[in-house]
């Protein structure tokens, strides 16, 4: 599953 | 000091079936436009984010802004004990460590108090831009959470593809395939029942359903879900709560191997 990328890959940590 | 009468209490208890199982903690944040939260699953692979707008509660009294760290299996065991016509009030006091939820029947011959400790909680609040999507589908609540459902049965992932025909959904799995074609259908008696695709630009898109499947227990929460997708960013499935804010939740797409 190194396939599914996590939401850190599209939005930046506030 | 924190007060919020929510005279429609369902409510509440439908957003914690509907978040409970993709987050274990989350931190509830109170400022004066309203009660809301933001929380990722362990994985962080999807996000929800919910809003329940200070306007929506027959009184909203929040002193200071307030963040209270709730673990959301223990809240549902105690929403759960709220009838569903129930009033529910939440009440904080600054520097408690615990959050008291009132119960009150609707003849107010039933009051009942339960207080829940609170915890500290370490959680990362990503910000999330307003984005354009290439395409916007608002459909049925109960008819995506059926097709979520029939195509678990059949494959692990989802691909939703949206042109000018409409909006497949479609899956590969052991023993087979499936392809669920929606039309636009605004043709319908009530507003809720209509398939309504805005499309700027084709796109198609791969979600594992797990997931799919875990947004959708927040059906009751609203006829119908709306599914913004674009390439390149998380897909946003959200529920409207009448009146009230919405549960949105974020998925960040499969790439293709």
């Amino acid at each position: 599953a190194n396939n599914q990328p996590k939401l850190s890959a599209f939005f930046t940590l506030k | 000091m924190l007060e919020l009468r929510l005279v429609q209490g369902s409510l509440l208890k439908k957003v914690l079936e509907a978040i409970k199982d993709l987050v274990n903690d989350a931190n509830f944040d109170c400022s004066s436009s309203g009660f809301s939260l933001q929380a990722m699953d362990s994985s962080h692979v999807a996000l929800v984010a919910l809003l329940l707008r200070a306007e929506g509660f027959e009184h909203y009294r929040c002193d200071r802004n307030t963040s209270m760290g709730m673990n959301l299996g223990n809240m549902s065991k105690m929403l759960k004990c709220a009838g569903n016509d129930d009033i529910i009030t939440i009440k904080g006091d600054d520097g408690s460590d615990t959050v008291t939820f009132m119960f009150e029947s609707p003849t107010q011959d039933k009051i009942a108090d339960f207080e829940m400790k609170l915890m500290d909680i370490d959680s990362e609040h990503l910000g999330i831009p307003e984005a354009e999507y290439q395409a916007i589908v608002t459909m049925p609540s109960s008819e995506f959470a059926r097709i979520c459902k029939d195509l678990a049965s059949i494959g692990d992932t989802v691909v939703i593809s949206v042109t000018k025909e409409g909006v497949k959904f479609s899956t590969r799995g052991d023993i087979g395939t499936a392809n669920i074609v929606l039309r636009q259908n605004t043709t319908v008696d009530k507003p809720e029942d209509a398939t309504v695709i805005e499309m700027n630009e084709p796109v198609s898109l791969t979600f594992a359903l797990r997931y799919m499947n875990s947004f959708t227990k927040a059906t009751s929460l609203s006829n119908t879900v709306k599914i913004s997708l674009s390439s390149e960013l998380p897909v946003v499935v959200e529920y409207k709560i009448a009146e009230m804010g919405y549960v949105r939740f974020y998925l960040a797409p499969k790439i293709e191997e």
